[in-house]
């Protein structure tokens, strides 16, 4: 519990004017211990570090909590600062407008590709599901059947990602929907060939919504493969997955350091209803433990 | 401290650098620093070495071992049973080993125990077919456990030398899941008391700190026997097995370096060392 680990820490500091630069330090040492140990990347917890530091010195001691309880405040606010705003909503142009879901092997991709789908016709819209996983085995049969269970059409079967956009863009036109949201295969950002495969794609789909989708069990190569992902592409929005599990969600705060992009939801769970808005002083506390 | 004059500041943080980015974990890196610095002069082989080079000898140390997996295949059939959380790799690393056993002239079979995710099934089709291995599968939304059942009689009739069972990704906070997975292993005891005879986590090299709850909840319902680390062929470093075999004794067995089904090695702790502290 962080205001009893700071309170033991900080004890010594009633009675004085101001938090003193000593206390703040021997505290944010604490802080960045318990970042490093929620999977924060080294260099988000540097620059959060920094944050607090800065703005903790220049406050007056209040009288009506414990030095404790204010540093802990100070803290718990700045995460949630840093975390962003309040949910930012998906982006959308002109109909039918494609949302394109990127990231590395495994991270929930396609599953969140239905849960959006879900999620946007809940709110009154009509969406088609593409499946542009091309590669990995029974990709497009994963998302069929996802289709299926929550009667959202799934176009799937050409040679290429681009060709089954332009199918399923012509497909949407025709039946009058008004969001394509476009799975993509998984890979690693170190693979040339692949990421090229995705910067072509994007350029030909010229997506209003890029989502980068991180699982949140991610530790310290969070910031590498986010950073990696948003200078290949123009990435609009991030998704942390699978917060449903005891994972304390460190690399939510790693890939917004880095990209700077919102948070735009999370997912809880393997069933399509298992998306939620973002909800970032959630999340701070959830990662301050 | 004996050695200490040999540590600066600007060196020890230049470790706890690299091993916290590699995913060794706050508390570890300190204690393995510790050691370091406690050992500094100890020793007459470890004189001469720098802080590094020390450190490099004490990760091998570590991590060195016969690894978890001496495939005996002393009982016919060998039993193997993949767990682990969602996504980490477990379906394509069936393919694959079923694939490294192929090549050593084993035959392999391979049960379809994820019957919940969509298109589990399909995909393990796939990837044992590339894997040279007979698949044996019920219904989607059937009984794990079942299958797994099934697959250990056809296997013992037809005469493979290896089950591998391909089991639903979960997450180890989930109870009733992991309880599915110690029931998969009851039905396993009872066909053969020494049954499942290696019973791997397939761990994502990306994974952090959750790794060890996922090895200590996965020691509790499956009792695996090691680790296989996937996706090595990223940028991630999968240093968090050092914890883990430090806390749980778990040692790894295999890697993975990509999605071909030749795209899995047996755990070499130099290769892994060196690349952790790359
Ligand atoms: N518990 C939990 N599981 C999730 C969540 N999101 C996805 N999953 C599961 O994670 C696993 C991987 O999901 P996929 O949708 O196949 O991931 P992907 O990114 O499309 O994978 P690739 O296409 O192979 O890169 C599946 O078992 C999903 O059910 C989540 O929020 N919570
Ligand atoms: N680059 C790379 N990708 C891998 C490796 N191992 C598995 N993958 C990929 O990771 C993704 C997930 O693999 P799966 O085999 O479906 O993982 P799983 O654990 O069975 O997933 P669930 O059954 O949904 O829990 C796929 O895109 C695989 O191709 C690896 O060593 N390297
Ligand atoms: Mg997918
Ligand atoms: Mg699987």
């Amino acid at each position: 519990e962080l205001t009893e680990k700071f309170e033991r820490f900080v004890r010594n500091l009633k009675g004085q004017g101001k938090l003193s630069e000593a206390n703040v330090r021997d505290t944010v040492r604490e802080v960045r211990r318990i970042l490093l140990e929620a999977d924060v990347s080294l260099p988000a917890a540097k620059s959060f570090i920094d944050a607090v530091t800065t703005k903790a010195l220049g406050q007056q001691v209040l009288t009506s909590i414990t030095p404790g309880q204010q540093m802990v405040k100070v803290i718990y606010d700045e995460l949630a600062q840093f975390l962003g705003g309040a949910s930012e909503p998906v982006r959308f142009g002109k109909s039918p407008s494609p949302i394109l879901l990127v990231g590395l092997n495994g991270v929930g991709k396609t599953t969140t590709t239905a849960k959006l789908a879900l999620y946007l016709r809940k709110k009154g819209r009509k969406p088609l599901m593409a499946a542009g996983d091309v590669r990995r085995p029974a990709a497009a049969e994963q998302l069929e059947i996802l289709g299926k269970q929550l009667g959202i059409p799934v176009v799937r079967g050409e040679s290429s990602p681009i060709k089954i956009f332009e199918k399923g863009y012509e497909f949407a036109r025709r039946e009058g929907l008004d969001c394509i949201l476009v799975d993509t295969a998984g890979r690693q950002h170190i693979d040339d060939e692949l990421m090229q495969e995705l910067s072509e794609l994007q350029a030909f789909v010229k997506p209003p919504e890029t989502l980068l989708v991180v699982d949140g069990m991610t530790g310290q190569d969070a910031v590498k493969s986010a950073q990696a992902f948003s200078a290949r592409l123009e990435i609009t929005g991030l998704i942390l997955t699978k917060l449903d599990g005891d994972a304390r969600g460190g690399a939510a705060l790693s890939v917004r350091y880095i990209t700077g992009k919102p948070i735009k939801f999370i997912g809880v769970g393997e069933k399509t209803a298992d998306l939620e808005a973002f909800h970032p002083d959630r999340l701070a506390g959830r990662i301050l433990g | 401290l004996l050695g200490l004059s040999r540590w600066d500041a600007a060196e020890y943080e230049q470790l706890e650098e690299i091993l916290i980015s590699a995913d060794i974990g706050y508390d570890t890196t300190q204690q393995l620093l510790k050691t370091l610095m406690e050992t500094a002069g100890a020793n007459e082989i470890g004189a001469n070495l720098s802080p590094g080079e020390r450190l490099r000898l004490e990760l091998n140390r570590l991590l060195d071992g016969d690894g978890a997996s001496p495939h005996r295949f002393s009982a016919a059939p060998w039993v193997i049973l993949l767990v682990g959380v969602n996504g980490s790799g477990k379906t394509t690393t069936v393919g694959k080993l079923a694939y490294y056993f192929f090549q050593q002239g084993k035959r392999s079979a391979v049960a379809a125990a994820d019957t919940f995710r969509a298109a589990a099934i399909e995909q393990l089709e796939v990837w044992a077919g590339r894997g040279r291995a007979r698949v044996i599968r019920q219904a989607q939304g059937a009984d794990p456990a079942a299958v797994v059942f099934d697959a250990y009689n056809s296997v013992k009739a037809r005469g493979e030398d290896v089950l591998i069972v391909d089991t639903a990704g979960r997450l180890q906070a989930k109870q009733n899941l992991m309880e599915e997975l110690a029931k998969i292993r009851r039905v396993l005891n009872r066909l053969d008391a020494s049954a499942p005879h290696e019973a791997l986590l397939v761990l994502d090299a990306t994974t952090g700190q959750n790794g060890l709850s996922q090895a200590a909840g996965f020691l509790r319902s499956a009792s695996i026997t090691g680790l296989i680390v996937t996706k090595l062929d990223g940028t991630a470093r999968g240093g968090i097995v050092v914890p883990i075999r430090r806390q749980l004794e778990l040692p790894i067995a295999f890697i993975g370096l990509g999605e071909a089904v030749d795209d899995l090695q047996p755990f070499d702790a130099k290769v892994y060392v060196d690349a952790l502290l790359a």
